[in-house]
């Protein structure tokens, strides 16, 4: 899966 | 978002209100570890530091609220309430805390930015930010009735993501190994509190430990 995190969680 | 992820964060939100709740109406912090309180808000700051180059009506208020009611809740312990809060019980070594979380953060974050580095040490940090109040609980050997309510959801906000990241990678590939990791330690860490909440609290009996 995608590593690179969008950070679109809290 | 997802069903999980939105009741996590009404779950956080709920913990946020019952300790405020409980500190105003009692005027007291009796039981409420103040080194948890500083740690937390030390998570939120390093983490919601995009607060400042991004933009998401739901995600940047929910920042702004855990930003702005952890920092209300020190204030609260450090001004009017002082006279109730013991230091004495509060005695959780948190520079290994910061100082565990920071090492990680340096080894394994996802890019070697400031952001990412200081997102990674927040993710750590809160994995075992609750730990400082856990031990109060341990050493004081029970705990008030509204402060195991406050435990709980605190700790079942983070419990709830576990399934949104099972959720998001079944259907989305999307894939956060760091939060997975510290989200699953920061939940066991709550596990031996969850039973004590479950077979006491919740049969109407007070929280004590064997």
């Amino acid at each position: 899966g995608e590593k690179d995190t969008p950070k679109d969680e809290l | 978002m997802n069903i999980f992820r939105l009741a996590g964060d009404l779950f956080h939100l709920i913990s946020i209100f019952i300790l405020i709740h409980k500190m105003t109406t009692s005027k007291s912090c009796s039981g409420i570890s103040f080194k948890s309180q500083a740690l937390y808000l030390l998570v939120y700051v390093t983490r919601y530091l995009d607060l400042f180059w991004t933009f998401a009506l739901y995600n940047s208020t929910m920042k702004i609220i855990f930003i702005g009611s952890s920092a209300y809740v020190l204030h609260l312990m450090t001004g009017p309430f002082k006279p109730t809060h013991d230091p004495n019980i509060d005695t959780f070594k948190v520079r290994y805390l910061i100082g565990g979380a920071a090492i990680l953060a340096l080894l394994f974050p996802y890019k070697w930015t400031p952001a990412e580095v200081l997102w990674t040490f927040s993710i750590w940090l809160e994995s075992v930010a609750i730990l400082p109040q856990l031990f109060m609980v341990q050493r004081t050997g029970a705990a008030e009735t509204i402060t195991t309510h406050y435990i709980f959801a605190l700790g079942a906000y983070r419990a709830l993501y576990i399934p949104n990241w099972i959720y998001r990678y079944l259907t989305s590939t999307f894939w956060d190994p760091l939060s997975i990791i510290a989200g699953v330690i920061q939940t066991v860490l709550y596990s031996d509190f969850f039973y004590i909440y479950y077979t006491k609290v919740l049969q109407g009996r007070k929280f004590e430990l064997p």
